[in-house]
Protein backbone atom coordinates (compact mmCIF):
# COMPACT_ATOMS: atom_id res chain seq x y z
CA UNK A 1 0.00 0.00 0.00
CA UNK A 2 1.62 3.40 -0.81
CA UNK A 3 0.13 6.93 -0.60
CA UNK A 4 -1.56 6.83 -4.67
CA UNK A 5 -3.05 4.13 -4.64
CA UNK A 6 -4.68 4.66 -0.70
CA UNK A 7 -5.38 8.27 -2.56
CA UNK A 8 -6.71 6.57 -5.81
CA UNK A 9 -9.32 3.82 -3.69
CA UNK A 10 -10.60 7.03 -2.24
CA UNK A 11 -10.92 9.13 -4.53
CA UNK A 12 -12.98 5.46 -6.28
CA UNK A 13 -14.80 5.83 -3.09
CA UNK A 14 -15.58 9.36 -2.95
CA UNK A 15 -17.08 9.09 -6.50
CA UNK A 16 -19.73 6.90 -5.99
CA UNK A 17 -20.49 8.60 -2.78
CA UNK A 18 -20.95 12.00 -4.54
CA UNK A 19 -23.18 10.33 -6.99
CA UNK A 20 -25.55 8.54 -4.30
CA UNK A 21 -25.63 11.81 -3.10
CA UNK A 22 -26.79 13.20 -5.49
CA UNK A 23 -29.23 10.77 -6.25
CA UNK A 24 -30.67 10.79 -2.53
CA UNK A 25 -30.45 14.10 -1.90
CA UNK A 26 -32.05 15.64 -4.87
CA UNK A 27 -34.40 12.58 -5.76
CA UNK A 28 -33.39 12.50 -9.21
CA UNK A 29 -30.69 10.65 -11.34
CA UNK A 30 -30.72 13.09 -14.25
CA UNK A 31 -27.44 13.08 -16.56
CA UNK A 32 -26.27 9.82 -14.84
CA UNK A 33 -25.95 6.67 -17.05
CA UNK A 34 -27.57 3.59 -16.25
CA UNK A 35 -25.46 1.44 -18.62
CA UNK A 36 -22.44 2.49 -17.33
CA UNK A 37 -23.62 2.02 -13.96
CA UNK A 38 -24.42 -1.34 -14.85
CA UNK A 39 -21.46 -2.21 -16.70
CA UNK A 40 -19.63 -1.02 -13.49
CA UNK A 41 -21.68 -3.39 -11.24
CA UNK A 42 -20.94 -6.34 -13.84
CA UNK A 43 -17.46 -5.14 -13.30
CA UNK A 44 -17.77 -5.55 -9.80
CA UNK A 45 -18.82 -9.17 -9.89
CA UNK A 46 -16.42 -10.27 -12.31
CA UNK A 47 -13.63 -9.07 -10.39
CA UNK A 48 -14.20 -9.86 -6.85
CA UNK A 49 -15.49 -13.11 -7.02
CA UNK A 50 -12.22 -13.89 -5.59
CA UNK A 51 -13.95 -12.32 -1.99
CA UNK A 52 -14.80 -17.06 -2.10
CA UNK A 53 -11.31 -18.07 -1.91
CA UNK A 54 -8.85 -15.45 -1.59
CA UNK A 55 -8.12 -12.95 0.96
CA UNK A 56 -5.47 -10.43 0.70
CA UNK A 57 -6.10 -8.12 3.86
CA UNK A 58 -9.10 -6.76 5.52
CA UNK A 59 -8.82 -3.40 3.63
CA UNK A 60 -9.04 -5.10 0.32
CA UNK A 61 -12.10 -6.88 1.49
CA UNK A 62 -14.19 -4.44 3.08
CA UNK A 63 -13.56 -1.88 -0.30
CA UNK A 64 -14.52 -4.79 -2.34
CA UNK A 65 -18.16 -5.23 -0.48
CA UNK A 66 -18.01 -1.26 -0.26
CA UNK A 67 -17.67 -1.21 -3.99
CA UNK A 68 -20.35 -3.70 -4.45
CA UNK A 69 -23.07 -2.73 -2.44
CA UNK A 70 -22.63 0.84 -3.85
CA UNK A 71 -22.64 -0.50 -7.47
CA UNK A 72 -25.98 -2.19 -6.77
CA UNK A 73 -27.84 0.66 -4.62
CA UNK A 74 -27.08 2.79 -7.67
CA UNK A 75 -28.51 0.15 -10.29
CA UNK A 76 -31.57 -0.46 -8.05
CA UNK A 77 -32.25 3.44 -7.46
CA UNK A 78 -32.08 4.19 -11.15
CA UNK A 79 -33.99 1.14 -12.18
CA UNK A 80 -36.46 0.57 -10.00
CA UNK A 81 -37.01 3.33 -7.09
CA UNK A 82 -40.21 4.74 -7.31
CA UNK A 83 -39.45 8.30 -7.84
CA UNK A 84 -35.79 8.21 -8.86
CA UNK A 85 -36.90 5.83 -11.46
CA UNK A 86 -39.02 8.63 -13.24
CA UNK A 87 -36.04 11.27 -13.40
CA UNK A 88 -33.74 8.27 -15.60
CA UNK A 89 -33.39 10.49 -19.12
CA UNK A 90 -33.74 6.71 -21.16
CA UNK A 91 -33.64 8.60 -24.65
CA UNK A 92 -30.02 10.06 -23.67
CA UNK A 93 -28.61 6.85 -22.99
CA UNK A 94 -28.61 4.95 -25.78
CA UNK A 95 -24.94 3.81 -25.92
CA UNK A 96 -25.35 0.29 -26.86
CA UNK A 97 -23.28 -0.93 -24.15
CA UNK A 98 -24.03 -5.21 -24.92
CA UNK A 99 -21.10 -4.81 -27.75
CA UNK A 100 -18.71 -3.62 -24.64
CA UNK A 101 -19.83 -6.50 -22.49
CA UNK A 102 -18.95 -9.17 -25.82
CA UNK A 103 -16.09 -7.29 -26.91
CA UNK A 104 -14.13 -7.30 -23.88
CA UNK A 105 -15.29 -11.11 -23.12
CA UNK A 106 -13.85 -12.33 -26.60
CA UNK A 107 -10.40 -10.08 -25.94
CA UNK A 108 -10.65 -11.53 -22.23
CA UNK A 109 -10.77 -14.95 -24.22
CA UNK A 110 -8.05 -14.17 -26.63
CA UNK A 111 -5.60 -12.29 -24.16
CA UNK A 112 -5.07 -13.46 -20.61
CA UNK A 113 -2.32 -14.21 -18.17
CA UNK A 114 -3.79 -17.94 -17.70
CA UNK A 115 -6.15 -19.92 -19.19
CA UNK A 116 -8.87 -20.59 -16.08
CA UNK A 117 -12.85 -19.75 -15.58
CA UNK A 118 -12.21 -16.53 -12.22
CA UNK A 119 -8.56 -15.66 -14.26
CA UNK A 120 -10.56 -14.82 -17.44
CA UNK A 121 -13.44 -13.49 -15.50
CA UNK A 122 -11.23 -11.42 -13.84
CA UNK A 123 -9.22 -10.21 -17.15
CA UNK A 124 -12.89 -9.27 -18.96
CA UNK A 125 -13.64 -7.58 -15.89
CA UNK A 126 -10.22 -5.50 -16.30
CA UNK A 127 -11.46 -4.93 -20.13
CA UNK A 128 -14.38 -4.28 -19.56
CA UNK A 129 -13.77 -1.37 -16.54
CA UNK A 130 -11.30 0.72 -19.27
CA UNK A 131 -14.37 1.07 -21.23
CA UNK A 132 -17.66 1.64 -18.92
CA UNK A 133 -17.37 5.17 -18.73
CA UNK A 134 -18.23 5.79 -22.63
CA UNK A 135 -21.78 5.24 -22.05
CA UNK A 136 -21.91 8.23 -19.49
CA UNK A 137 -19.68 10.40 -21.59
CA UNK A 138 -21.88 10.42 -24.71
CA UNK A 139 -25.03 11.06 -22.04
CA UNK A 140 -22.96 13.98 -21.14
CA UNK A 141 -22.11 15.46 -24.47
CA UNK A 142 -25.95 14.93 -25.24
CA UNK A 143 -27.39 16.43 -22.12
CA UNK A 144 -26.39 20.01 -21.90
CA UNK A 145 -26.01 21.37 -19.03
CA UNK A 146 -24.23 19.31 -16.48
CA UNK A 147 -25.08 19.32 -12.71
CA UNK A 148 -21.83 19.91 -10.47
CA UNK A 149 -22.31 16.60 -8.72
CA UNK A 150 -22.47 14.68 -12.12
CA UNK A 151 -19.88 16.62 -13.11
CA UNK A 152 -17.49 16.06 -10.03
CA UNK A 153 -18.58 12.23 -10.04
CA UNK A 154 -16.95 11.86 -13.62
CA UNK A 155 -13.79 14.33 -12.50
CA UNK A 156 -13.30 11.64 -9.40
CA UNK A 157 -13.61 8.52 -11.25
CA UNK A 158 -11.26 10.18 -13.43
CA UNK A 159 -8.70 11.24 -10.98
CA UNK A 160 -9.18 7.92 -9.72
CA UNK A 161 -7.78 6.36 -12.33
CA UNK A 162 -4.60 8.59 -12.66
CA UNK A 163 -4.10 8.24 -9.39
CA UNK A 164 -3.72 4.33 -10.16
CA UNK A 165 -1.09 4.82 -12.61
CA UNK A 166 1.01 6.75 -10.13
CA UNK A 167 0.54 3.95 -8.05
CA UNK A 168 1.92 1.61 -10.92
CA UNK A 169 4.78 3.57 -11.58
CA UNK A 170 5.50 3.65 -7.55
CA UNK A 171 5.33 0.41 -6.99
CA UNK A 172 7.10 -0.52 -10.76
CA UNK A 173 10.56 1.44 -9.20
CA UNK A 174 10.11 -0.28 -5.74
CA UNK A 175 9.21 -3.66 -5.54
CA UNK A 176 10.82 -6.46 -7.55
CA UNK A 177 8.89 -8.95 -9.62
CA UNK A 178 5.93 -6.36 -9.71
CA UNK A 179 4.68 -6.60 -13.72
CA UNK A 180 0.83 -6.37 -14.60
CA UNK A 181 1.05 -5.57 -18.08
CA UNK A 182 -2.66 -6.66 -18.67
CA UNK A 183 -3.89 -4.11 -16.11
CA UNK A 184 -1.38 -1.51 -17.67
CA UNK A 185 -2.41 -1.05 -20.94
CA UNK A 186 -6.34 -0.95 -20.06
CA UNK A 187 -5.60 1.35 -17.73
CA UNK A 188 -3.52 3.69 -19.72
CA UNK A 189 -6.59 3.40 -22.46
CA UNK A 190 -9.07 4.16 -19.40
CA UNK A 191 -7.90 7.05 -18.34
CA UNK A 192 -7.01 8.82 -21.78
CA UNK A 193 -10.61 8.19 -22.51
CA UNK A 194 -10.61 10.81 -19.88
CA UNK A 195 -8.70 13.59 -21.05
CA UNK A 196 -11.56 15.48 -23.44
CA UNK A 197 -14.02 15.80 -20.20
CA UNK A 198 -11.06 17.13 -18.21
CA UNK A 199 -9.84 19.77 -20.31
CA UNK A 200 -13.91 21.03 -20.76
CA UNK A 201 -14.28 20.42 -16.97
CA UNK A 202 -10.86 22.08 -15.78
CA UNK A 203 -12.45 24.68 -18.55
CA UNK A 204 -15.54 25.49 -17.45
CA UNK A 205 -14.10 25.77 -13.42
CA UNK A 206 -11.38 28.18 -14.32
CA UNK A 207 -14.08 30.34 -16.11
CA UNK A 208 -16.66 29.75 -13.17
CA UNK A 209 -19.71 28.44 -15.14
CA UNK A 210 -21.27 25.48 -15.17
CA UNK A 211 -19.92 22.30 -17.06
CA UNK A 212 -21.27 21.79 -20.90
CA UNK A 213 -19.63 19.65 -23.35
CA UNK A 214 -20.07 21.00 -26.33
CA UNK B 1 -7.41 -18.33 3.26
CA UNK B 2 -5.65 -19.56 -0.50
CA UNK B 3 -3.56 -16.96 -1.35
CA UNK B 4 -4.49 -15.02 -4.50
CA UNK B 5 -2.84 -15.03 -7.50
CA UNK B 6 -1.56 -11.59 -7.55
CA UNK B 7 -4.45 -9.43 -7.80
CA UNK B 8 -3.60 -7.29 -5.15
CA UNK B 9 -5.17 -3.95 -6.32
CA UNK B 10 -9.03 -3.30 -6.47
Amino acid sequence: MNVFRLAGDLTHLLSLVVLLLKIVATKSCRGVSAKTQELYAIVFVTRYLDLLFSFVSLYNSVMKVVFLGSAFSIVYFMRYHKVVRHTYDRELDTFRSSFLVAGSMVLALLINSKYTFFEVLWTFSIYLEAVAILPQLVMLQRTGNIDNLTGNYVFLLGMYRGLYILNWIYRYSTERRYWQMIVWVSGIIQTALYADFFYYYLKCWNENRTLVIP
Amino acid sequence: AIINEGHDEL
